[in-house]
């Protein structure tokens, strides 16, 4: 028994040291970066709460979406979009709940319209139809 | 999906106060969609001289409930298909709800005192148009009298702040017309509107005839003048820009004065001051920039 007790000391120490000698791998993602990775927030932005309600005639405010915290593979001078969209898929299928999709085809937004003040007091309605959002990244 | 709309607003959305650096930065980018170097600092609300802000704002409404009806169109389709985002609640269940909307607006008599809606003509405009303007009366001095004694009113807008790349597609002059003085009895009245092509310090300017309308003397409401072409010349040439002149007569071609007409100027209730209006088509795609 006490034969088998330390043959199984040795293994978990090797084991152990052998993880921290490795370099981190696409499996281990879940490791330490959870809680900062980027999630994306929905926010009710308030023109009365920017202190424009005296020249925004209408809507009152409008919805918005923004992203908070880190990409799990960042665009930067390392990784371009194309490897960025491969990687983030691939770990995407992996952790679904906690790494998003890439984000790079662009996006037809949603029809706006905007009634407000210029400065002469002239009145103006704006019609947003074919705003598009090209972004690459997490979201 | 970033939206400017409350109506698109789900209530998933947070309702919170933006940090200062968040506020900064949203103000940064929504002063960058709109086009505009800084946020603008209109006139005192007292002093817009104007009913235009109360049409515009039948205007945003017909063309948001446009938008929804067309979203609605799309979620009808797509909750047909199992899309989850359902109906809206609250807005006309039938997809054209829109023109229903301006059908009532029709039959509603024209002695209405409701603020001014839009009419079938601006409906077609409004759906083309990518942006609509409505302007203020520059002219601070009614001068009622020419030099050849004939009544007249002036107007003068300032067409100069044109985003570029717009063209007008359409434009009018609005001006709102009460029961005519009790001496005009039933008359016809002839409602004209020119532009003024030369002006002169000591005799009456040189005009252009644009439009005019026949009343009653008992008619009240709205009139409408088409102005279109004469507002693409002075956004063309802009020194052009004299302003316009209305004028009342009688079936028998005598002047009257505007007022006694019952046409309301610029002393008028805001809600019946006369204003200019225009409809615009842009060409490009606005392509937002990665933050």
């Amino acid at each position: 028994a006490a034969n088998n007790k330390r043959k199984n000391q040795n293994r978990n120490k090797s084991s152990s040291h052998q993880e921290s000698s490795r370099m981190p791998s696409v499996g281990d993602y879940n490791a330490s970066e959870q809680k900062q990775a980027c999630k994306k927030h929905e926010l009710y932005v308030s023109f009365r709460d920017l202190g424009w309600q005296d020249w925004i005639i209408a809507p009152e405010g409008y919805a918005a979406f923004y992203c908070d915290g880190e990409c799990s593979f960042p665009l930067n001078a390392h990784m371009n979009a194309t490897n960025h969209a491969i990687v983030q898929t691939l770990v995407h299928l992996m952790f679904p709940d906690h790494v998003p999709k890439p984000c790079c085809a662009p996006t037809k937004l949603n029809a706006i319209s905007v009634l407000y003040f210029d400065d002469s007091s002239n009145v103006i309605l704006k019609k947003y139809r074919n705003m598009v959002v090209r972004s690459c990244g997490c979201h | 999906q970033g939206g400017l709309g409350d109506n698109h607003v789900h209530s998933s959305f947070i309702y919170r106060r933006l940090r200062n650096h968040e506020r900064r930065e949203i103000q940064r980018e929504i002063l960058s969609i709109l086009g505009l170097p800084h946020r603008p600092r209109p006139f005192a609300p007292g002093k817009q001289a104007s009913s235009a802000p109360l049409f515009m704002l039948d205007l945003y409404n017909a063309m948001t409930n446009e938008e929804d009806s067309e979203e609605l169109e799309y979620s009808l389709k797509g909750s047909i298909a199992g899309d989850s985002r359902g109906i809206r609640k609250g807005y006309p269940a039938s997809p054209n709800g829109y023109s229903q909307r301006i059908q009532l607006s029709r039959m509603t008599p024209l002695t209405t005192q409701n603020p001014p809606l839009a009419s079938l003509h601006d409906t077609n405009f409004l759906s083309d148009a990518d942006m609509v303007m409505s302007f203020v009366n520059l002219v601070e001095r009614d001068k009622d009298f020419s030099h050849q004694r004939r009544h007249y009113k002036e107007f003068r807008f300032d067409l100069t702040q044109i985003p570029r790349g717009e063209a007008v597609t359409a434009a009018e002059f609005r001006i709102y017309k009460d029961r005519s003085n009790s001496r005009f009895g039933n008359e016809t009245i002839q409602i004209s509107i020119y532009q003024i092509i030369k002006d002169y310090p000591n005799r009456d300017a040189d005009l252009f005839l644009l439009d005019s309308r026949k009343a009653q003397a008992s008619d009240v409401g709205w009139f409408v003048f088409d102005i279109t072409a004469t507002s693409n010349h002075w956004v063309i040439n802009p020194h052009n820009n004299l302003g316009l002149q209305l004028c009342a007569e009688t079936g028998d071609g005598r002047s009257i004065n505007v007022k006694s007409a019952g046409l309301i100027g610029r002393h008028g209730p805001q809600s019946k001051q006369p204003f200019m209006v225009a409809f615009f088509k842009a060409s490009e795609v606005l392509f937002r920039s990665v933050r």
